[in-house]
């Protein structure tokens, strides 16, 4: 049952499905589980709308986690997320507003079909299992299959390599279902969360380019006090800029493409650590990273409730 | 042991490149190698000041060290033994709670 799920320790896809039927059907007047489609392996893609329904128009915030198959503490935030959100709903001002006013979109784990694969056969897998008969070699970068600059600088037409962009464009099932959600709530979605790990940064538009993009000042601001408010908790410091400049560039990023898609403020937050750990970040630090982003999260969320 | 303890004995290496000669190096001795890089996300973006961050297979690591000694270019290990640290990953926790 859901009152038995333990946030801190990292779940198969199973039991994140289960999760989610559970959550479900325990916090029906907060929580809508319905799936937006297939995975290549024919896995169901879940989203759970979290927040008060309305019959008015709502803007929204998404977030997704596991676009990459090995970063777990990716999917384990996104539970922990959706477990603050119910949990602090009725004692929370802030979260109340947040619900009331707003819908999150939370996509617990985006690449299942990878994630699947990272528990049972390959830890270290990154990309999706689309197979390609022709070079022997599956599986797609989902953060290089985005219709943007596509398969440009920092993306590989190579099918062996880790940042294959893809035969075209949203080849994969997996980003064409996401993609055409965010297309068809371009004018309700304001917020695009993407989360990865490792390396403790907060990025922002361009990846593909190193152009500042227009509203540089309002996405600047809300990243400074975003990772402010994250080191308040444990003192860990996020870098945080544009992905072009503060890791590398690519092409065929999903913040890009959020970006161009009309939605002001896209982030791709990579988690803990710095490489101690890497992707293998212990469960015993599950909680505190998830603390911590936490509060990042409802600091750009504060954020884009505010005119900029 | 999980996944069938394929892990056993890789280990993970960090390399920061200080010139555009190690650089070149490193983008290299990746290529070869064939390593899984966990950091940065392609050989492409290696640079010089890169944090390189590479898991390296049991049975390639000796040649590996070896070649990289050869080089000259600073490296530290990160994780000595992979399959330890999936493992306390994995169940730690759960152990517990089962216990």
């Amino acid at each position: 049952s859901e009152k038995g799920h333990d946030y801190e320790v990292y779940h198969s896809l199973e039991e994140i499905q289960n999760w989610m039927y559970d959550m479900n059907k325990t916090y029906s007047d907060l929580v809508h589980m319905f799936s937006i489609g297939k995975s290549y392996e024919k896995r169901p893609l879940f989203i759970l709308r979290l927040g008060k329904t309305s019959q008015t128009y709502k803007r929204a915030v998404w977030i997704d986690c596991g676009i990459h198959a090995r970063e777990w503490i990716g999917p384990a935030f996104c539970q922990w997320f959706v477990k603050e959100v119910v949990q602090t709903y009725n004692n929370d001002p802030v979260m109340q507003m947040f619900l009331n006013r707003l819908y999150f979109y939370i996509m617990p784990v985006l690449n299942v079909d990878g994630y699947h694969f990272s528990w049972t056969n390959d830890r270290f897998w990154r990309k999706t299992r689309s197979k390609s008969y022709r070079f022997g070699c599956n599986g797609v970068d989902a953060n290089r299959n985005w219709n943007v600059q596509w398969c440009d600088e920092g993306a590989s037409s190579d099918p062996c390599d880790d940042i294959y962009c893809g035969p075209f464009p949203e080849s994969e099932p997996e980003v064409k279902a996401v993609a055409k959600f965010l297309r068809k709530r371009k004018h309700q979605i304001k917020a695009y969360l993407s989360f990865h790990a490792y390396a403790q940064m907060l990025l922002y538009p361009y990846s593909y380019k190193y152009e500042e993009i227009p509203n540089f000042s309002c996405v600047e601001s809300a990243a400074h006090k975003a990772v402010n408010a994250l080191y308040s908790v444990h003192g860990i410091r996020y870098r945080y800029g544009p992905a072009s400049t503060t890791m590398y560039v690519s092409s065929g990023s999903s913040i890009d493409w959020a970006y161009k898609n009309g939605i002001p403020y896209a982030f791709a937050f990579e988690l803990r650590d710095t490489g101690h750990y890497g992707f293998l970040l212990p469960d015993s630090l599950i909680k505190p990273t998830c603390t911590e982003t936490m509060l990042a999260v409802k600091n750009i969320t504060l954020h884009l409730l505010k005119k900029c | 042991h999980l996944y069938n303890n394929r892990y056993a004995g890789d280990q993970v290496i960090r390399v920061t490149p200080t010139t555009d000669e190690e650089a070149e190096v490193v983008r290299n001795i990746n290529q070869q190698f064939k390593t899984d890089l966990w950091q940065p996300s392609s050989t492409f973006n290696i640079r010089t000041g890169t944090i390189v961050d590479m898991h390296i297979e049991k049975n390639t690591l000796q040649t590996f060290l070896a070649w990289l000694q050869q080089t000259g270019i600073q490296y530290r290990i990160l994780i000595p033994d992979l399959q330890q640290e999936i493992e306390k990953q994995h169940g730690f926790k759960r152990g517990r709670s089962r216990r």
